[in-house]
């Protein structure tokens, strides 16, 4: 039974690579089949599980470009579709395709895994159209902070948008505090604030701030795998518990 | 003698509009006459000034839609021109115009200003190149984390690029350390790694890690206005002092 995943939010540095490659990694030791796929032109997902070099990207492959064989790699017990600095063009290549929004849905439909979770960049624009438009839940990272509950507002237009246009069984998981620290007065400020302004579920788990999730890229391998007592991985741990709760009653 | 300076980086959450707006209200403080601009759909920097509601944006006097007078506004003793979600059809809009990536450089030259902050969105697309071909100058903001690396490696190639195809004068001012905390061992690897490996200057002056730098924007004023004696308010102003030095001697 597949579920797909995307990580989603306007917002620049809210923790959506982090959280797909640790969720992912959480997974693939419960022993899932994972697909990762790096939907942003900045690369940090494809880079976090050591990948350089990149010459078949996941838009090479949705614009028909390259193979399957030719573009996914397989990295640390998981499968990924990578992202180059060459995805800057998305917006003028994508819409070339016709019917772009569905290229993604339309090609995942072919595969054969558990999950596939989907890192999308800070932008409403045609890569996070496709993303949402092949996925069946969307999860919000932010930070608690005042300048995220903005990009809350953009993104959850842009999915409701999504909705009505393309898909109409899209389903927000909730939104993932994350780099959070409960002493802050803005911490509980803003979960009360989401609370009040919108509809939507918030994740109980929290991430919270700690350096070793900022670490474990430079080692090439999710925090889950560099630090495995740390606080980030038992967060995680925590929240992908939450998300297969969730999944199972939705 | 106007000084157009871009707060610009690929990566996401670094504090690029933190910065433009503190830097111009350290500016505004010494008496310079100072024009902010907010290219980012995101309109983080527009919402940090207590500007909603927007209905002529940046673009629309860009592509010659709006006048400025419909656009500019006057908030906080800064002059401001804002952006709104509406710009992330940017990519299309914005290439209709001929020759569009010296729009922004042209219409500036008829304002009369000490200073011209242009805050960019987390992208290396058609609005960040239009605010690097009209600058002289840029500031990369970047947290002191591993990801932030890779993005600062496409911001240079990036900016390399806008110096040989429109902007020849285009002077990188300095790598600026955001929401840093000194105590960290990843913060020194990371100064340390810039400093082997990129041909950039880094200001020595850093932006720490600090609540009221994030709690500003719901007062809608800059932090140098909620909390003049907070940490960031200090920082902000040793790191203009920074700044007018480089652009005396530069
Ligand atoms: N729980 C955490 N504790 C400390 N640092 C973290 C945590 N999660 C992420 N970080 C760091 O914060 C920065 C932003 O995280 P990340 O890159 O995952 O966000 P993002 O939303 O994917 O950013 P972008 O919008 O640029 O794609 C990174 O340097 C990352 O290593
Ligand atoms: N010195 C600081 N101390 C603590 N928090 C900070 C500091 N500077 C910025 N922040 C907070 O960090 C978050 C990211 O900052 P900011 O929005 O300025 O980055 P940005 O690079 O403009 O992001 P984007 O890529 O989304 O445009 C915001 O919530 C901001 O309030
Ligand atoms: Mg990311
Ligand atoms: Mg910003």
């Amino acid at each position: 039974m597949l579920s797909t995943i995307a990580f989603s939010n306007h917002k620049g540095g809210t923790g959506k690579t982090t959280s797909t490659i640790n969720i992912a990694a959480v997974l693939r030791n419960k022993g899932k089949r994972v697909l990762v796929i790096d939907l942003d032109p900045q690369a940090n997902l494809t880079y976090s599980l050591g990948v350089t070099g990149v010459d078949a990207t996941v838009q090479d492959w949705l614009i028909g470009h390259s193979g399957l064989d030719e573009c996914l790699i397989q990295t640390e017990g998981l499968s990924l579709l990578p992202a180059s600095v060459s995805m800057v063009n998305s917006e003028d290549v994508l819409k070339k395709i016709p019917n772009y929004s569905f290229s993604l849905k339309n090609k995942l439909s072919q595969l054969d895994y558990d999950f596939v979770l989907i890192d999308c960049p800070p932008a409403i624009g045609s890569l996070t159209r496709i993303a949402l438009t092949a996925s069946d839940y969307v999860i919000i990272p932010m930070l608690l902070e005042i300048l995220s509950i903005q990009g809350l507002s953009q993104i959850m237009k842009f999915i409701k948008d999504i909705k009505i246009t393309s898909n109409p069984s899209l389903e927000i998981l909730g939104v993932l505090g994350v780099c959070v620290n409960e002493s802050r007065k803005l911490t509980s400020e803003v979960l009360g604030f989401i609370d009040f302004a919108y509809k939507v579920d918030v994740f109980n788990n929290r991430i919270h701030n700690n350096v070793k999730a900022a670490e474990a890229p430079s080692f090439a391998k999710s925090v889950i795998d560099y630090a495995p007592e740390c606080t980030s991985t038992k967060d995680y741990k925590a929240v992908t518990d939450e998300i297969l709760k969730k999944i199972e009653f939705s």
